[in-house]
C-alpha cells in the first residue's frame, strides 16, 4: 500500500524494528 | 549455539524458574524452557555474559550490530523493565509473552501505546509521531515532502484525537485501534503459538536435559 493511503501508525507499525519475527529466524 | 549449557544459565543475573515465567506469562514451562536456547543464542553473541545488549539485540534483529532503529531501540527499553541497559532473561519471556498468540488484546494494545509514548508522558504527542513517521520514511529510503508528512500526521490526529487537546491518550488510542485493528498485528508472533513444533532442536535439548 502506498504511504499516503495509510494513517501515520499503520506506516510506522511496518518498521523492521517492530519485526521480532527476525529473532527467530536462524 | 549459546555460551552457556542451559544449566548453568542458572548462575546468570537475572536468571529466573520456567515455572515462574510460566505462572505469569502466556508461555507453558516447556515454552520458556526452549525459549532458553534462542535467548543464550543472543544474550552471547557478541558480550558473553548471558544479558542481552542493544548491540546484540540489533544483531538477532537486522544481522547488524550497529545498525540503528527508533523501533527497535523502543522495543528494547520496554523490554529492559529494570531500565538497566540489558534485556535479563526473565525479561527477554515476560516481554515477548505480548507478542505471544494467546495474550490478552488488552496487553497488545498497552504495549503499543508504550512503544510509541517515545518520551514516556503518558501521551502520545503530535511530535512523537512525526518523529516516527520520519524515522520511518528514513529506514525505508523514502522521500516525502515536508507538507506531505504534516498532512498525514494531522490526518491522523484528526482521527485519533478525539478530544481535541492535541495528544492522544490510552482512552482514545484504545478508541482507535478497535477502528484500526490492523495497527497491533504486529504484536503478535505467529511462531510463539507452538515454539516447541516450530523449533524441534530447542525440544530435544530441552528432554535431554529433563531427563539429566
Amino acid at each position: 500500500a502506498s504511504p499516503l493511503t495509510m494513517n501515520a501508525f499503520q506506516l510506522i507499525s511496518t518498521s523492521q524494528g517492530l519485526n521480532l519475527g527476525s529473532l527467530f529466524e536462524k | 549455539m549459546g555460551c552457556f549449557a542451559s544449566k548453568s544459565l542458572k548462575r546468570v543475573p537475572g536468571y529466573e524458574e520456567p515455572t515462574l515465567l510460566a505462572a505469569e506469562t502466556a508461555f507453558s514451562v516447556s515454552e520458556v524452557e526452549a525459549l532458553f536456547e534462542l535467548f543464550n543464542k543472543i544474550s552471547c553473541s557478541i558480550i558473553r555474559d548471558g544479558l542481552i545488549h542493544k548491540e546484540e539485540f540489533q544483531l538477532a534483529l537486522f544481522r547488524n550490530q550497529k545498525r540503528r532503529n527508533l523501533f527497535a531501540d523502543r522495543v528494547f527499553d520496554l523490554f529492559d523493565y529494570k531500565r538497566n541497559g540489558v534485556i535479563e532473561f526473565g525479561e527477554f519471556i515476560r516481554g515477548l509473552s505480548v507478542f505471544h498468540p494467546n495474550a490478552s488484546y488488552d496487553s497488545k494494545v498497552s504495549f503499543a501505546y508504550r512503544l510509541y509514548d517515545l518520551r514516556n508522558t503518558g501521551f502520545i504527542e503530535r511530535e512523537e509521531l512525526k518523529e516516527m513517521v520520519l524515522a520511518l520514511l528514513h529506514e525505508s529510503d523514502l522521500v516525502l515532502s515536508e507538507d506531505l508528512i504534516e498532512l498525514i500526521v494531522d490526518k491522523t490526529f484528526s482521527e485519533a484525537d478525539s478530544n481535541g487537546d492535541g495528544k492522544i491518550d490510552l482512552e482514545e488510542w484504545k478508541e482507535f485501534v478497535s477502528k484500526n485493528p490492523s495497527l497491533i498485528r504486529n504484536m503478535t508472533l505467529p511462531y510463539l503459538k507452538d515454539i516447541t513444533g516450530a523449533f524441534p532442536s530447542f525440544v530435544e535439548q530441552s528432554e535431554v536435559e529433563e531427563s539429566e
